[in-house]
């Protein structure tokens, strides 16, 4: 089938055509492309094992395994073309969704996704996350603007201040992201903008995730005294990445600026009727 | 009379990490949201007085609480509305105005009351339709767009069909 893309006067994306998955990110006026699969996986809550009973829980983020499990290994996919929006809407399951969108004028790329009510019926509690790979060699090394304060460098299996024994693959590789995650090689770099707080990783070299929702049958015991789970059928949860792609050198101009767009964004009054036009002056 | 000390202080409440992270129990994250509730009401009068002072009329302004699953009475069953768009920023932005409307098309007219670009887009698998518009918002300041439904008949974006997709 063909391949389907959307494209503005600065960026095009290319989605594979068996997966649905989006494949490749290009931007035409930098002469940039960078193949980036992104995906839905989910990580199954550890409820305890020989190593420690720590259940994952409200607290505690602790996968049973290192490997997480794909929401689908496709998307059935719909493509929105006009003048004013472009859009592919893929989805991967009855409780996991998303929108890629592209505006004109917009030099980055936006994710719309949806996630839940995340189903336990298995018995499983599950850790989802939205996880981006490229070919990136990024040698372990990835940044997050943990605390809202400063971008910092987070190196895999690794702390600046003692040596590390790394217990737990994935969770000890988790770092708070408040608005941007992103990792280079030093010529391109990939960032994405989180429109809240999330947690978030790079477990391998060019690869990037956040999660974006959880839901959990056991309780951590760190206090909270509940397992994180929603009653009744369970809750959605409904938000956005935003993606740039750019030159490790003037990336920060661009992940800054939208970043001060997205996070102090206009706000939308309506009021009903005709009214009049308001002139600025 | 609008009031903004009760949403200041639901936010200051909200500063601590239960309210953030998910570690509180279910009926401490209820309390929350409803203080949050409680808060906003008097924040949306203070809000509709201060537009109202600066737009120099009275109106009756609506401020949505679904946004996030795109449903607005106001755009959804009005036949003329206005948009406010505040920029809370120092410097100019643009920004793609989405509101969801019933169906038909729509003119849109931007402070100068010069018609803007509109597109009305049917949304895949839902069967609901948003309004799309690029809108220009001053610095720290804001625009007024005005929108009028001039027809009823169902919007025809292109939309493709699903595509299937190889098994595995």
């Amino acid at each position: 089938s063909p391949i389907l893309s959307i494209k503005n006067e600065y960026l095009q994306a290319t989605f594979h055509p068996d997966t649905g998955f989006l494949r490749t990110i290009e931007v035409l006026d930098r002469k940039l492309t960078l193949a980036v699969s992104q995906a839905f996986f989910w990580y199954n809550a550890s409820t305890g094992d020989k190593q420690s009973d720590q259940a994952s829980g409200a607290y505690i983020f602790r996968p049973s395994q290192a490997k997480p499990i794909p929401v689908s290994h496709w998307a059935q996919t719909q493509l929105v073309k006009t003048a004013l929006v472009q859009e592919v809407h893929q989805n991967f399951s009855a409780w996991c969704s998303q929108v890629v969108r592209l505006y004109p004028g917009q030099r980055h790329l936006e994710l719309e996704w949806t996630v839940g009510p995340i189903p336990v019926g298995d018995k499983w509690g599950k850790e989802v996350i939205s996880r981006f790979d490229t070919p990136l060699k990024t040698l372990g090394v990835f940044y997050t603007d943990s605390n809202g304060r400063e971008i910092l460098e987070r190196r895999r299996d690794y702390r600046p201040s003692w040596d590390l024994n790394q217990t737990e693959p994935v969770a000890g590789n988790y770092y708070p992201v408040n608005s941007r995650i992103y990792i280079t090689d030093g010529k391109m770099q990939l960032t994405v903008l989180t429109d809240r707080s999330q947690g978030g990783s790079s477990l391998r070299d060019g690869s990037l995730e956040l999660m974006v929702h959880r839901r959990l049958l056991k309780d951590d015991g760190r206090g909270v005294g509940e397992a994180l789970l929603e009653s009744g059928s369970g809750v959605w949860v409904r938000g956005r990445h935003l993606v740039l792609l750019d030159t490790a050198h003037e990336a920060a101009v661009g992940h800054r600026l939208l970043a001060e767009k997205e996070l102090l964004a206009p706000q939308v009054v309506l009021a009903p009727g005709r009214g009049s036009s308001y002139h600025h002056k | 009379y609008g009031d903004s000390a009760p949403l200041n202080e639901a936010m200051a409440v909200l500063q601590h990490h239960d309210a953030v992270s998910g570690t509180s129990r279910q009926h401490v994250a209820n309390d929350y949201a409803s203080q949050l509730a409680a808060g906003w009401g008097p924040c949306e009068v203070l809000l509709s007085n201060a537009l109202a002072k600066l737009s120099g009329s009275k109106e009756s302004f609506s401020i949505c609480r679904d946004l996030n699953i795109s449903f607005c009475p106001v755009s959804q069953t009005s036949a003329h509305f206005q948009v406010i768009v505040y920029n809370p920023l120092g410097r100019k932005v643009d920004q793609m105005v989405r509101l969801p409307v019933s169906e038909g098309l729509f003119l849109v007219k931007d402070p100068r009351d010069k018609t803007v670009p509109s597109k009305v887009v049917e949304l895949p698998n839902t069967g609901n339709t948003e309004l799309l518009f690029p809108a220009l918002v001053p610095a720290l300041g804001f625009s007024i767009y005005s929108v009028t439904q001039v027809s009823i008949r169902r919007p025809r974006a292109h939309l493709r069909q699903p595509r299937p997709q190889k098994s595995r």
